[in-house]
């Protein structure tokens, strides 16, 4: 048995907005830790990890290891029928082939449920080496994701740079060339409205924008996002999501030919 | 132009 509570149903809508866009189809691997997903794109170019812990549930219930094969688009269709504020329990008896997701008003009076088919997926993991990354920068979530709208405007690829004084983001295209520099921040009032940057070795590295703004349909998660890079090896865009757990993003750079 | 690459490039399959 299978039994997950979670008090503001908006966070599961918000966490299927950032993924519904790579991934048509996802596997969620429930365990008595949480829930787990780690799925690539068709691509194989961008991968998404989710994490979310069973502590940040109101209520968490798995008695045996559970692998849920979604359809994300039919779950987005089942979560639209919610408002943000009400409360949602997901349960799926043990090898069950439906998950039941209900809602109900803070207040009871209207209580809702609804059956989805799950599917059986081919799952296709990836072994990710821990890593000392030599650059990690953490900024507000929203100027990560301006700083990309903006920039995709002008080319495909944006290539990211970080030194010791900040971090570059630039792009060229047809019509010219952009840039944007950002400072790691001196003074600021709240540590998520700050930019900072931990860096060993200087890193520039190149990542095509469609990824980079799909990554930022989840900054509505998070405040802050958090950029890990090293030389030729995937960045990292993390979403930490309040008291649930976070959304990572691995994106394989673009190397000249 | 750089060409894009895979995930599998960097991290192994299991």
């Amino acid at each position: 048995m299978f039994e997950a509570r979670l008090l503001k149903s908006g966070q599961l809508k918000k966490i299927l907005e950032a993924i519904k866009e790579l991934l048509k189809e996802a596997t969620f691997d429930c365990s008595d830790s949480g829930i787990q997903l780690q799925a690539m794109d068709d691509a194989h170019v961008s991968l998404v990890s989710m994490c979310l812990k069973s502590t940040g549930f109101d209520k968490f219930r798995c008695d045996r290891n559970l692998s849920m094969g979604i359809n994300l688009e039919s779950m987005v269709k089942i979560m639209k029928c919610c408002s943000n504020d009400d409360i949602m329990t997901i349960k799926a008896q043990d090898n069950a082939d439906t998950l039941t997701i209900m809602f109900e008003t803070k207040n009871q009076e209207k209580m809702s449920d609804y059956e989805m088919k799950l599917m059986n997926l081919d799952q296709e993991h990836l072994g990710i080496p821990e890593t000392n990354y030599s650059c990690i920068i953490k900024m507000p979530s929203s100027e990560f994701a301006r700083i990309c709208r903006d920039l995709s405007q002008f080319g495909d690829s944006l290539v990211i740079a970080c030194t010791k004084e900040g971090v570059k983001f630039s792009t060229s295209g047809d019509i010219g060339s952009a840039n944007v520099k950002l400072s790691q921040t001196s003074t600021f009032d709240k540590e998520e409205e700050g930019v900072t940057i931990e860096m060993t070795q200087a890193v520039c590295l190149t990542f095509a924008c469609r990824y980079l703004n799909l990554f930022c349909k989840a900054t509505p998660l998070s405040t802050q996002v958090i950029l890990s890079m090293s030389g030729d090896v995937p960045l990292v865009v993390e979403y930490q999501i309040e008291e649930l757990g976070c959304i990572r993003y691995y994106l394989a750079p673009k190397i000249e030919e | 132009t750089p060409i894009q690459n895979e995930l599998a490039e960097f991290f192994a399959l299991i």
